[in-house]
């Protein structure tokens, strides 16, 4: 998967099983990553845990999973919202209720796209299913965000992956094949797929130029797009290019200057144009 | 309680005035007809749930639009709010602290509770704030019996830096 950090490093990463995103006084999250391509070390999420600790009379002990085909709109416990209530509204409708509690679930496209707001956090979290696999993104105040990043433990998004996990997209982009990862496609090689009907079939990663025009359809800039052309060549999963889409509509969305730290860069890595 | 009628009368006079709901002399009239109606009727209200809302909200308009510096007669008075131990004024011109205890008394328990709760909090500091969506049009008050709209719960609302971060996982 592409993990952007939250002091703004883009890296793409291995990290296949369960790894904690954020893990923190107030939050956890953590995925779950498969190999999309047996062979090949790039994974994709198929499984996100969300907790929401308690601790204060503000902070409703919250739990949330999604899976493939499985995002629900509501936490584990099938509450939907949570947190004190106002004085005076007890006798409001939920529908209005739910807007005045601090924790809450937002059911965006039914299954496919969630919000869960913590406004006693000041934290927005997204969970979307975009084909066949999981994307998480989150808005978190910094100093609820650097909470406890001295501390030993791993946090994905504080301190981006371990070293031996990252993955480098630009031997891919670049097919220069010198220091390209031995176990990543140069253009157009085969993989015994396990995302197609038939388990048989073989999966021709796409040729940079076809990855390049069903990206550039999205308007994908900058990181975005060499992470959306790295999918696209590694799987040939045209569902890929909608869920870097997707992440950079989050990015764009969530963080309030996000239009500035992104180049407006439409050419990809190493690309002749990418002047 | 004469809830109700007070707030048609508001309806009627917005109405009739065509004045919409904002930071002018016209609305605060309006607005300090429709507190001296609620506070007539305040005996028999009490305990009067849409009553304790539409006075709450009133309030808050009245500090959200600086009824009590534009003009449109003096102000309603200000309701205390108890913030970490401490009677704290909405609006510093209170006509009489008396009045607004005795208007306390008609909240304290709900409020009390929000607020030690606030004061139980760790560094993350609750506000006790009730305000209204800005873009209702006048004539579809959300005041009458159970149809009351507040914006955010007085309680469990961040008070950090408002300095944000992000973070994403996606694709392979």
């Amino acid at each position: 998967p592409h993990l952007v950090t939250f002091n703004g490093d883009f890296q793409t990463c291995k990290v296949a099983g369960a790894w904690p995103l954020i893990d923190n006084a107030y939050l956890a999250v953590s995925v779950t990553n498969e190999a999309v391509v047996p062979g090949s070390a790039a994974t994709a999420t198929t499984k996100i845990t969300i907790i929401i600790k308690g601790g204060s009379d503000c902070a409703p002990e919250r739990t949330y999973e999604a899976a493939v085909d499985s995002v629900p709109a509501s936490f584990v416990d099938g509450s939907q919202w949570g947190g004190p209530l106002p004085p005076g509204s007890s006798a409001l409708p939920s529908s209005a209720l739910e807007h005045l509690v601090p924790v809450r679930i937002v059911d965006k496209e039914p299954g496919r796209h969630v919000e869960i707001h913590a406004r006693h956090l000041g934290a927005t979290l997204i969970v979307r299913q975009v084909g066949r696999y999981l994307t998480f993104a989150a808005k978190l105040p910094r100093d609820i965000a650097q909470q406890g990043a001295g501390r030993e433990g791993l946090q994905l998004c504080v301190k981006g992956c371990p070293a031996s996990e990252r993955i480098d997209v630009a031997t891919v982009l670049l097919g220069t094949g010198h220091g390209r990862h031995p176990s990543m496609p140069s253009s157009g090689r085969f993989y015994r797929s396990q995302t197609s009907e038939s388990p048989s079939s073989l999966v021709k990663g796409m040729t940079r130029d076809a990855a390049l025009a069903l990206c550039r359809e999205y308007n994908l800039t900058d990181y975005y797009l060499d992470s959306c052309m790295f999918d696209l060549m590694t799987t040939g999963d045209p569902s890929f290019s909608l869920a870097a889409s997707r992440a950079q509509s989050d990015y764009l969305s969530l963080l309030p200057d996000a239009a500035y730290r992104l180049a407006n860069r439409t050419w990809p890595l190493g690309a002749s144009g990418s002047s | 309680c004469k809830v109700d009628h007070c707030t048609r009368q508001f309806q009627q006079a917005a109405m009739m005035s065509g004045v919409r709901r904002g930071p002018s002399p016209a609305f605060c009239v309006i607005l300090r007809q429709y507190s001296d109606c609620l506070r007539s009727t305040a005996r028999s209200c009490r305990g009067h749930l849409a009553y304790h809302s539409t006075i709450t909200l009133v309030q808050n308009w009245n500090g959200d639009f600086n009824c009590s510096y534009i003009g449109g007669g003096s102000a309603p008075a200000p309701l205390p709010i108890k913030d970490n131990g401490r009677f704290r004024n909405h609006d510093h011109h209170s006509t009489s602290n008396l009045h607004a205890a005795k208007m306390e008394d008609s909240y304290s328990n709900d409020k009390t509770v929000t607020s030690s709760s606030a004061e139980r909090t760790t560094s993350l500091e609750p506000t006790a704030r009730v305000y209204v969506r800005p873009e209702k049009p006048l004539n579809s008050l959300p005041i009458t019996g159970t149809n009351v709209v507040m914006e955010a719960s007085p309680a469990c609302t961040y008070q950090g830096r408002p300095e944000v971060t992000h973070c994403s996982f996606y694709g392979d």
